[in-house]
């Protein structure tokens, strides 16, 4: 029996709004730590990496593992039935062939349940070395999303160039070019608005525009992002999701020809 | 420029 409820449906709506654009279909895998994912987009650039901790559920069980695969479409499709109040359940059987996802409304005077059937996917699970990262960047969530947008007008391309100095964001198309340069935050009063860069060593990544613009559908989930990079290792975008768990995005890098 | 493949970042499990 697996069972894991959530006070706020919230959580799972943007959860679901994080990845949906990457993943047309994922495979949940739920044990006693709580409930990971791990997919690839079809086109084999970016990784997707969910965890969503037994601690951070309101109730959480699972007497043995389950592998849930799910179509995203058709999970949205239930999870926009849910109130942003309410409180939602997964509740499947061992071995069974689908899930069922109720809905109760704040006074308990709304409950609604939903069965979805389940997928046999079978998609490859892809190891994640242990990586030291060379630079790592801390900023405002909604900050890097802004950045991402602006500089997606000039170019498909972004070039994150980290130094001593800060980190510049460029890009260049048929119409000009541009630049962001951030630098780190001078004195952190609020942690959540600070702009934190620590860097080994200088590394120059060029990134395309529309992946970075996906992964910053995870914003909302998240007051901060951290990107990690290394030269020719995929970048890690980072959003954690308080007192849950961790959305993280890997980005394979452009290269020359 | 052109993009790579994120999967032979990574080993098959």
């Amino acid at each position: 029996m697996f069972e894991a409820r959530l006070l706020k449906s919230s959580i799972l709506k943007k959860v679901l709004e994080a990845i949906k654009d990457l993943l047309t279909q994922a495979t949940f895998d739920c044990d006693d730590n709580g409930i990971q994912l791990q997919a690839m987009d079809n086109s084999h650039v970016a990784l997707v990496s969910l965890l969503l901790r037994a601690d951070g559920f309101d109730k959480y069980r699972c007497d043995r593992n389950v592998t849930m695969g799910m179509n995203l479409g058709s999970m949205t499709k239930i999870l926009k039935c849910a109130g942003d109040k309410d409180t939602v359940t997964m509740k499947a059987q061992d071995n069974a062939d689908t899930v069922t996802f109720v809905f109760e409304s704040p006074n308990q005077e709304k409950v609604s349940d939903y069965e979805m059937k389940l997928m046999n996917l079978d998609l490859e699970h892809l190891g994640i070395p242990e990586t030291e990262y060379s630079c790592t960047i801390r900023m405002p969530s909604a900050e890097f999303a802004r950045m991402c947008r602006d500089l997606s007008q000039f170019g498909e391309s972004i070039v994150i160039s980290c130094t001593k100095e800060g980190v510049k964001f460029s890009t260049s198309g048929d119409i000009g070019s541009a630049n962001i340069k951030l630098a780190q935050t001078a004195s952190i009063d609020k942690e959540d608005e600070a702009v934190i860069i620590e860097m080994d060593e200088p590394v120059t990544l060029t990134f395309a525009c529309q992946y970075l613009n996906y992964f910053t559908k995870a914003t909302s989930l998240s007051p901060q992002v951290q990107l990690s990079m290394s030269a020719d290792v995929p970048l890690v975008v980072e959003y954690r999701i308080p007192d849950i768990g961790h959305i993280r995005y890997y980005l394979a890098p452009k290269i020359e020809e | 420029m052109s993009q790579s493949s994120i999967r032979s970042f990574f080993t098959v499990t």
